[in-house]
């Protein structure tokens, strides 16, 4: 599904260039469970971020599903993130004046691929799953960091994407409700087959993934199977 | 330092009454180090925002320093937030077209203490020691998660406040970041007597403290010394 070879990001502040990622290659397979971990600035988000189509490479291939995005027009990549890509970003990223329900409803709009009913019910399902029934028509403020964080996961699932990229989804969130999510995440990657790649800091939460890769300043430095899952 | 009484917060919206605190009771004494721990929506932001004179109770008393908070007008709570308290927000809240350094410095704007020299000195010393000498004139667009995380770390301890109070500081940090994080509350509570009050979620992380208070649905269901720190 994912093959990156050599991948660069620089980001250019005036005199000063800040080498995000120096060089990343690896495959990921359709169906894979993949952790990224490493320490805070070593290139995670920008990495997710090239992999979600949502920035581009200073530099290296990236295919997705073997096609060469950097071909890509623009209109052509957010019709892949709209309809192939669930994202939970790192801030969350919610629209402020908007409900948990609307919120999570946003994505089903981009891709048409669902009538008002059914967009309805299945965001309903998705913030029910990940407990928030009780605060369906509360807008951001109105709710905890953990809640905030949990309905972006319900609205990066809910339009049945191909690949999920999760940015420490559980960076807020207790034991028992990081638990929670981490079986959701497992019963899509079995039942449904998508492939998730999650950032996460926590080596208990690692362990739901097949595979774990670790970045450095910028380069991968690890990449083992998890054993005992 | 701090003495709560029966303390009670409802939200109202509309209709609707969110019961986000039901009466907690409870002294911290100053210099102690406390862990807040429990699960999402249970109450510990809005505890953490009523101590920090940040919001009102709706019902019951709180005493900083043995003065009644709710007889205070808003300058006294404002003076007290300035030059007595540190803050770190479970959303970082930094400023966003201002660079690192100077939402570091920003709290001694306010509060008077310290010449110009003194300020740039203080908030390079307070980047230096989370690790980001190197993105101190990055605005916050520029930095990773963590790295705007431990900005907000600096600030909260760069006026000499006498209380901290930490919403989950660590939430976005890698283990090896984190650690470091967790040494720097430790030498400010044991050597200068700070009093650190800190929500977490992670287990680890609440080992550093000296005791661990846990809410859940707006109680407080356990209040225990840490053993064998
Ligand atoms: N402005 C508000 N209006 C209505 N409800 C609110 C408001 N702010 C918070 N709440 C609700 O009050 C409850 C407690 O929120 P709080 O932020 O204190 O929880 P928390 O323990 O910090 O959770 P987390 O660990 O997820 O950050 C939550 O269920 C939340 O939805
Ligand atoms: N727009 C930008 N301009 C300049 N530097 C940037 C920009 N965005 C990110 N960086 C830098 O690139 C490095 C990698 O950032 P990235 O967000 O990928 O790290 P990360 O591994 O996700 O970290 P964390 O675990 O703290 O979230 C960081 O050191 C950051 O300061
Ligand atoms: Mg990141
Ligand atoms: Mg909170």
């Amino acid at each position: 599904l994912i093959m990156v070879n050599n991948l660069v990001k620089t980001y250019i502040m005036g005199e000063v260039k800040v080498r995000a990622l120096r060089g990343i290659t690896l495959d990921i397979k359709s169906g894979e469970f993949v952790a990224v971990m490493g320490p805070s600035g070593s290139g995670k988000s920008t990495f997710m971020n090239i992999l979600g189509c949502l920035d581009k490479p200073t530099d290296g291939q990236y295919l997705l599903d073997n096609v060469d995005v950097s071909k890509l027009t623009r209109n052509e990549l957010a019709k892949i993130r709209n309809v192939k890509l669930g994202f939970v970003f790192q801030g969350f990223n919610l629209l402020a004046r908007t409900t948990a329900l609307e919120n999570v409803e946003l994505p089903m709009l981009y891709s048409d691929k669902f009538d008002s009913i059914e967009r309805d019910e299945k965001a309903k399902e998705a913030l029910r799953s990940v407990g928030l029934t009780k605060r369906i028509n509360h807008v951001p403020s109105q709710m905890s960091g953990g809640e905030q964080q949990r309905v972006a996961i319900a609205r990066s699932l809910v339009n049945d994407p191909v690949l999920i990229l999760a940015d420490e989804p559980t960076g807020n969130l207790d034991t028992s409700t990081s638990v929670e999510i981490m079986n959701i995440f497992q019963k899509l990657n079995e039942e449904k087959n998508i492939t998730i790649i999650m950032v996460t800091h926590e080596h208990d939460i690692s362990q739901y993934s097949q595979r774990i890769i670790s970045l450095r300043d910028g380069k991968l430095i690890e990449d083992y199977k998890v054993e005992n899952r």
